[in-house]
């Protein structure tokens, strides 16, 4: 954790707030309760009690405003900053600004930025903390969208607001869940976002082990090609296969797309449109090299499956088609790239048109004119024309082993 | 990953603006001097790629660029 210089602090353990004005992305309610929620987690940890005004001159004012909003640090727009605060202060000192250019959300699966999470780390700010190091603090300068049901703030949160203001009076200096909002939100695993730490617990856990590269019993999550080469994904890591350097890379998804560093159930490239889509639980994104196309995550359930589908998996291009297939369960669904909607007379037994693959897929991808599919330690090299079945091979014959 | 040649420019220009925001880098306009560093970000990028735990390279590599995108808070990192 960090404090500003010379650690500036409220000199009093009542501290006023006032929102100024709203944001027309969430309603009036829930904005307040959002913030009165961000107030709490701090409030939980500290002597500190927030207090409510609806007018006059409070000490930590909340606004939305877009782009040049008279201090000098103007907003940039849709993505990038979403939001800054002030130190304690005077005037503008504990100030919150919340970029309006940002689609704000009580959510944490659907496009824009979820207002209790930044809301919760701006605070931190106008509370005199500065920004943390420590992958899964609330104060780690970057969005991480997190499931917010019982979220806990990070123990590094919590040493850095008490070095500044102690624990609270009758409380242990341990993490406590914030009282959520009793609204169902949509589902979103929590480990997704972040491998290094589940939000019931304070401290990062450990991922599991890379696999060997020829462990004989290596499975596949996911695999895509991506311009010309092939990424593997099981869990959080990447085997990454290249015609331009000779050996498997090693790889973490989060080194390529921090805020996806989760694992996938399913991807795969479409190339025309320079494009991976990448699939997890009931949501997609689609990536463009190291950009997350804006938008996303979106439901599955958006590209034609029904409600019933809770997950993908495997998903694999056919370029000369143009088609899409993907597999769930015993069953495969038909999706048209080009109208962007499921074919009729879908889903279909896998076993029925692809000729010698009795069994789920856990993985698929196309390469010169094969399909492979991806069942266990074995995958099946299938003709993309005929759709029979050429060969089968250990999973981990694209290592050389 | 493979790179479009034509947005290495695009992407220092990218990466200078958000030095100057987040890790206080100052440009040399006009020096008497000519500078022995000829990477004035180089230093700059080491402390940004050294507070997110990515390899200290200096260099504007792929991943340090990737985390320079990501949406974040519009506070300093480090400060003057």
């Amino acid at each position: 954790y960090s404090t500003f210089p010379l650690s500036p602090k409220w000199n009093k353990e009542d501290v006023t707030y006032r929102i100024l004005n709203y944001t027309p992305d969430m309603l009036q309610e829930d904005v307040e309760e959002a913030i009165a929620k961000a107030f709490q987690l701090w409030s939980s940890v500290t002597p500190l009690r927030f207090i409510r005004l609806h007018s006059g001159e409070a000490d930590i004012k909340i606004s939305f405003a877009s782009g040049f909003h008279g201090d000098f640090y103007s907003f940039d727009g849709p993505g990038g900053t979403l939001a800054h605060a002030y130190h304690p202060g005077k005037d503008i000192g504990g100030d919150a600004h919340f970029d309006e250019d940002e689609n704000w959300t009580k959510f944490t699966t659907y496009s824009g930025f979820n207002l209790f999470l930044v809301a919760a780390h701006e605070l931190g700010h106008s509370l005199g903390l500065g920004h943390s190091n420590v992958f899964g603090a609330l104060m780690y300068p970057i969005y991480m969208g997190k499931d917010t049901r019982d979220f806990r703030l990070h123990q590094d949160d919590i040493d850095g607001i008490q070095s500044l203001y102690g624990p609270p009076r009758e409380s242990p200096t341990k993490a406590l869940p914030s009282q959520e909002p009793t609204e169902k939100t949509p589902t979103v695993a929590p480990s997704e976002m972040s491998p290094h730490e589940e939000p019931t617990e304070t401290t990062p856990t450990k991922p599991p082990a890379r696999p060997e590269d020829c462990d004989p019993h290596l499975t596949f999550d996911a695999i895509t090609t991506l311009r010309g080469e092939i990424l593997f994904f099981k869990d959080s890591y990447v085997w990454r296969k290249s015609p331009y350097f000779r050996d498997i890379e090693h790889d973490t998804i989060s080194s390529f797309w921090p805020s996806l560093a989760g694992g996938f159930d399913a991807a795969y490239e479409v190339d025309k449109r320079d494009q991976v889509m990448f699939f997890k639980d009931d949501q997609y994104w689609a990536v463009n090299g190291y950009n997350i196309q804006p938008g996303f995550p979106k439901p599955i359930q958006s590209l034609g499956f029904p409600r019933n589908v809770r997950k993908i998996d495997a998903a694999v291009h056919d370029q000369s088609t143009k088609k899409t297939y993907f597999f769930v369960g015993h069953r495969y669904w038909s999706f048209n790239e080009n109208t962007q909607s499921m074919e009729r007379g879908y889903p279909r037994k896998i076993a029925a048109d692809f000729h010698g693959i009795y069994h789920t897929v856990d993985a698929a991808l196309q390469k010169n004119g094969h399909f492979y599919f991806f069942h266990g330690a074995k995958h099946y090299e299938v003709d993309v024309k005929t759709k029979k079945l050429i060969r089968t091979m250990k999973s981990n014959s694209w290592f050389d082993c | 990953l493979p790179v479009i040649p034509e947005k290495e420019k695009e992407d220092m220009q990218f990466a200078q603006k958000y030095l100057e925001n987040f890790y206080d880098f100052k440009e040399e306009k006009s020096s008497l001097f000519k500078s022995k560093d000829l990477n004035p970000m180089s230093k700059k990028i080491q402390e940004m790629q050294s507070f997110f735990g990515l390899e200290v390279t200096g260099q504007l590599n792929s991943q340090t660029l990737n985390m320079m995108k990501q949406p974040r808070c519009g506070i300093p990192d480090v400060r003057s």
